[in-house]
Parts: C-alpha cells; sequence; structure tokens
C-alpha cells in the first residue's frame, strides 16, 4: 500500500513514524513546490505525518494538508 | 489497513490504544491545525480514539470528530 | 475489520467482548460527545456492544445506537 | 466475518451456537432498545439465533427479526 | 460464508446435514414466526434443509421457502 | 461455493456425485414442494444433479430445471 | 469452479476429459429434457465435452450448444 | 481458469500445447458443429490453438476463430 | 494470466521470450489467417512478441498489430 | 502483471532494469513500427524503461511515448 | 505494484529510496522528454521522489509534477 504526496509549497515536510512499540520519527523528507513522493508503508513505518501545504493522494481519496 | 486524519483545529489528539489482553494508551499523537497523518492498525495498536475537531477519512466514508 | 464510532451524547459506552469460550466484557471505552473511535476486531476482541447515542459506521452502512 | 444487530425493543436476545459436533447455546447476550452489538463468527460461534424486535445488518442487506 | 433465514411462520425448521462421506441429519433448529437465524456452512455442515414459510437471504439474492 | 435449490414440485430428486477417480451417486435428497436445500461442494462432491420441477440459484443467476 | 448444464432434449451427452499427461474420457453422464447439472473442475477433469441441445451456463454468459 | 469454445462447423481442432522448456501439441480433440469443450489451462497445457470456425469465450470477451 | 491472439493475415509469428537472467526466444509459433491461439505466461515465458496483423486481447483492452 | 507496448515507429527500444540492490540495464528489446511487446515483471525485471513513440497500455490506461 | 512516468520535460529525476531502516536515494534515473518507465516497488525500493515536469500514473489517479 502507497500514498501520493505532491508538495503546493516549499519546505513540505514528510515524517516516517516507526513501527513497533515506540513511536519515534526515523526519517523526515523535505519536497520543494511541485515535487511529488509516492511512498510504502513498510516494516519500518506504520504512519506518516504530512506538515506544509500538500495534496495527499490516498485509498479514500484527495486530502489537502493546509500550511501554517 | 490505514485511516487518514486531518486536523481542523490545533491541538487535536490522536491516541493509539495497545492490541492485546489490556487496552492502554500507548503514544498520543498531537496534530495542529491543518496537518495530516496516515496511521496503520499494527502489531501494537489495534484502536485508536480521536478528539478535538478533524476529518477522518476511512473505509466508511469521511466522519467528522468535533471538538468541546 | 475496522468500525467507526462516533459519540453523538457524553458518556457513550463502548464494550469489547472475549474472544473464546467465555464471553465477558474485558474493557469499556467511554466517549464524549463528539469524539471518535476507530476499533478492530482481534484476537482478544470479537464482539463489541455499544450503548448511548453513537454513530457506528460499518460495512453495512452507518448505524446509529440511541441513548435511553 | 461479522453482523451488526440494533435491538427495537427492550429483552432482544442473541444467542450463539457452538460451533462442531454439537449445537448448544454456549451464550445470551440481552440488549435494551437501542442498543447496537456487532458481532463477529468465531471458532466458538457459528451460528446465531435472533428473538425479539431487531435490525439485523448483514451481508445481504438488513432484515427485521419481530417480536411477538 | 453464511445466510441468513427469517421465519414467516411458526416452527420452521432448518435441518443441518453432516460433511463427509455420509449425509445425515446432525441437528435440526426449530424458528418460530418472526425469529432470524444466521447461520454458517462449517466442518460439520456442508448442506442446510429448510422447511417451513421462510425467507432465506443468500448470495444469490432472497428465496421464499412455502409452508404445506 | 454454494448453490440454493428450491423444489416447484414435491418428489424432486438431488443427487450428489463423488469426486475422485470413480463418478457414482452417494447419495440422493428427496425435496418436496416449497422446500429449500442450500448445499455446498465438498471433499466428497463434486458434481450435482437435479431431476424435477426446480428453481437452481447459482453463480450465473438461476436456472429451472423441469419436471418430466 | 463450476458450470451449469441444463439439456433441452433427452440424451445430452456430458463427457469429462483427464486432467493429466494424457486426455482420455473418464466419464459420461446423461441428461434427459429439464435435467440440470452443476460440476466442478476437479483434480481428475481439466476439461469438459457437450454434445446435443443444451444451454451452458459458465463464467462469460450462456453458451447454447445445438444437436445434430 | 478456463474458456469455452463452440464449434460453427465441423472438424474444429482444438490443440493443446505442452507447458514447459518444449513447446509441443500434447492432444488435438476435434468438435463438430454446435459441440462445445470447456478446457482449462493445467499442469500440462499453457497454450491453445484453434483452427476452423468456433466461437471462442473468455476472460475478454468472445472471440470468433475463421475457418479456411 | 493469458492473452488470446487472432491472426488477422497468414504468417503471424508469435515470439516466447525466455524467464530468467537471459532474454532470447525459446519458441516461435506461426498463425495462419483466421486462427487463434490462448496463451499464458509461464515458468518459461514472461515476454511474447507478436508481428504480423493480429488482434491481441489482454486485460487492458484490445490491442491490434500491424504487419509491414 | 504484465504490460502491452505497440511501437508507432521504427526502432522502439524497450530496457529492462535489474530488480535488487543494482539498477542496471539487463535486456534491450527494439520494436518496429506495428509490433506488439506483452512483457511481465520478473525475478530479474523490476523496472522498464521505454524511448520512440509508442502506446503503453497499463493498469492506469494507455500512455504514449514519445519519440525524438 | 508499479507506477508509470511519463516525462513532460528532458532531465526529469526519478530517485529511488531504500527500504529499511535507513532512507538514502539508491538510485536516480534521468528521463527525457517523451520517455516512460513503469517502475516497481520492491525489496529495495520502498519510496520514490520524482523532480521535474512529468506525469506520474498511480492507483489513485494521474498526478502532475512540476518543474521548477
Ligand atoms: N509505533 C506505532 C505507530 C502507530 C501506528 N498507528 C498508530 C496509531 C496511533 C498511534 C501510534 C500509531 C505502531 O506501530 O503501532
Ligand atoms: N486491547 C484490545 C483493544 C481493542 C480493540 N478493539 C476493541 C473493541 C472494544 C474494546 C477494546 C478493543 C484488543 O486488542 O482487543
Ligand atoms: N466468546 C464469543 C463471543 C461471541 C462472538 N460472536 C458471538 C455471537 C453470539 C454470542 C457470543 C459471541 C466468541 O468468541 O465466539
Ligand atoms: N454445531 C453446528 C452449528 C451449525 C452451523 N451451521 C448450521 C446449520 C444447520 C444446523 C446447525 C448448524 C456446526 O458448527 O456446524
Ligand atoms: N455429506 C455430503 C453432503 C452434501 C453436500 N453437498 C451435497 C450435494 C448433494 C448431495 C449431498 C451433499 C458432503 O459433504 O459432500
Ligand atoms: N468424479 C468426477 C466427477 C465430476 C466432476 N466434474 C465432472 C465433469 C464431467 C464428468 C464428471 C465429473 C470428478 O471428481 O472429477
Ligand atoms: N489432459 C489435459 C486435458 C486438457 C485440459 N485443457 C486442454 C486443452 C487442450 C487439450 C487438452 C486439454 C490436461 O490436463 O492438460
Ligand atoms: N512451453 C511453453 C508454451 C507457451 C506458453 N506461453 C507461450 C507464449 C509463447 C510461446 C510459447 C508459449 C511454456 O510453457 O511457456
Ligand atoms: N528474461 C527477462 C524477460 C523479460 C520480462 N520482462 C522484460 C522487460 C524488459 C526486458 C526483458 C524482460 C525476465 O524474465 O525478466
Ligand atoms: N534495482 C531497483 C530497480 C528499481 C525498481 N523500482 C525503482 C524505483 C526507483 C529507482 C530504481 C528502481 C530495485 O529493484 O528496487
Ligand atoms: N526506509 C524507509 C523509507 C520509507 C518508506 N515509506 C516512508 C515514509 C516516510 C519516511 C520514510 C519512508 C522505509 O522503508 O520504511
Amino acid at each position: 500500500d502507497y500514498i501520493v504526496i505532491k508538495a503546493l509549497e516549499n519546505g513540505v515536510t514528510i515524517m516516517g513514524l516507526t513501527r513497533g512499540r515506540d513511536t519515534k520519527f526515523h526519517h523526515t523528507e523535505k519536497l520543494d513546490k511541485g515535487e511529488i513522493m509516492v511512498l510504502q508503508f513498510t516494516e519500518h513505518t506504520s504512519a506518516v505525518k504530512i506538515r506544509g501545504k500538500a495534496e495527499v493522494y490516498n485509498r479514500y481519496g484527495t486530502v489537502t494538508s493546509d500550511g501554517s
């Protein structure tokens, strides 16, 4: 299972949260305006947090995160 | 299986409840207005509780939780 | 498989019934008005009972439980 | 696989019948008017009998049992 | 896989036939008017025979058995 | 996988043919008018023959067998 | 996987061809007018040949074989 | 997975090609006008060639082979 | 998974390419006008090349190859 | 899983990229105008690059690559 | 699971991110205008980042990345 994220502004942050007993941020990816990331859930990532203005394409449709 | 949560206000809380014989909160994530979290059910999380004003996108459509 | 419950009043109770030879309540979660719970069936929970006024989103649509 | 039952009157009875060579009632749950039960088929339960006035939401639609 | 049966008269009989080399009736359940039974196919039951006036909800739609 | 048969006359015969190297009739069930049988394919039954006037509900729709 | 055959005349023949290195007829079933056969593909049968006037209901629709 | 072939003329030939390193014809079935064959892909057959005028019903619709 | 090829001219060539580290042609089948071939992907064939005028029925619709 | 490629000009190149830690071209297939290739993803090929004018039929529809 | 990328300008970059505890770029593929890449998620690649003007065809539709 994957989701698709397109940045609508510079400096969108995508944070991967660890799978397992603990919940920590293991990776942060920065996207600049217009860039796309396609990312899966994995053995190491069971949750993802998105900050900044971006379109998040997923199984339930499209959700837009809003920047500050 | 995952759900998508978008915060409609600051300080939305997403609580993960433990899978297993006991039911305790093992993690609480705070979302500020406009932030998105995409989260799976896992070996450690079999229920999720959401407080605050947020949109919860899931298999059955979209449900909006209401803040106090 | 999960269901989504949104409380329409304070003090909605969600009771998990044990999987197995016996059928006992192993956990009760209280929801206040506007809160949402997304919960799976698990190794420990094979039935769920809901009291109070709530919307129960599930595979067959939406069913509303009525408070007293 | 689960079904959803909403009681339309007090004292609705939901009986679980044993899986296996014998067929006996292993558990009876009472529902009062407006209460909802979401219940799975399990290692121990392969048939369910419902008495009283209730809505039974299932894979084939909604069936209403009639009280006496 | 399960089917749903609603009795439209008193004394509807639901007979479970054994899975295996032999075919015998291992259980008969009586339903009174308005009662519902939800029943699976199992390790022990590979055929079901219904007598009396009842609605049988199944994968192919609804079939009504007619009483004598 | 199962099929549903409703007898439209008395004395409808449902014959189970053996799975395996040989093909013999291992069981014959008689249905009287209005009775319903829901039957699976099994380890022992890989073909079914129906004589008499009956409705046979199956994956491809409804087929009516005609009596003599 | 199964197919459904309804004979539209007397003496319809349904031949099972062996699965495996060889291809021989292992069984021939005769159907008289109006009779129905529901038959699976099995460990022993990987092809079926139909002669005579019959309706063959299958995954792709209905095909009618024509008698001589 | 199976396909359904109906011969539209006499002498339609259905050839099974061997699965494996080699590709040889292991069986040829002749169909006369109006006859139907329902055939699977198997451990021994991974390709089928059809000559003569016939309807070939398959997952993608119906294709008609043309005789000489 | 299979595809269906119908030759629209004589001498259509269907080439099977080897699965594995190397990619070589292991078999070439010639089809004359009107002939049909139904062929699977296998342990030995992971790609197929088609020359000549033919209809190629596949999961995504119908594609027509053009002869020289 | 396979894709279908039809060359719209001569000299279309289809390059298979290796599955694994490295990403190298392990095979290049040339297609001339009108030729079709149906190709799977395999143990050895996890990405494919297409140059030249061609139609690429895939799960998401049809995409046309443009020649220089 | 694969995605399809078509470059709408020269020098589109497709970066594969490593599956596992670390998240590093293990491969960068350059696409020139009109070229197509069809790429899977693999044992080694669990996320992909796309820079430059390109169409990204995926399970949720088509998303266009914008060049600088
Ligand atoms: N470490 C947690 C991360 C997580 C996934 N889903 C969640 C929902 C709520 C809170 C935390 C989580 C887990 O793997 O289970
Ligand atoms: N610890 C419980 C958490 C839970 C899941 N679903 C529930 C429904 C009701 C009550 C508790 C639960 C379990 O894993 O089973
Ligand atoms: N302990 C029971 C709980 C249960 C599930 N489904 C039911 C239906 C009816 C009565 C009880 C149940 C079981 O696991 O089987
Ligand atoms: N003990 C029976 C219960 C049952 C399931 N389905 C039935 C149908 C008819 C009669 C009994 C049953 C069994 O597990 O098989
Ligand atoms: N004992 C039989 C019961 C049965 C199932 N399907 C049938 C069809 C016809 C006759 C008998 C049966 C069996 O398990 O196979
Ligand atoms: N004994 C045969 C019964 C059968 C199933 N499908 C058939 C089709 C044709 C003839 C016989 C059969 C078998 O298991 O294979
Ligand atoms: N013995 C052959 C029967 C068969 C199945 N499908 C076919 C197609 C063509 C010719 C023969 C066959 C086999 O199992 O493979
Ligand atoms: N022996 C070949 C037969 C075959 C199947 N599909 C093909 C496509 C092209 C050429 C040959 C084939 C194989 O099993 O793979
Ligand atoms: N031998 C190659 C054949 C192949 C399949 N798909 C391809 C795509 C491109 C190039 C070659 C191929 C393999 O099995 O992987
Ligand atoms: N060797 C890489 C090839 C690859 C597949 N998908 C990709 C996406 C981006 C970059 C490289 C790739 C792998 O198997 O994973
Ligand atoms: N190494 C990470 C890459 C990754 C996949 N999905 C992600 C989401 C967010 C951040 C990183 C990732 C992993 O395999 O899990």
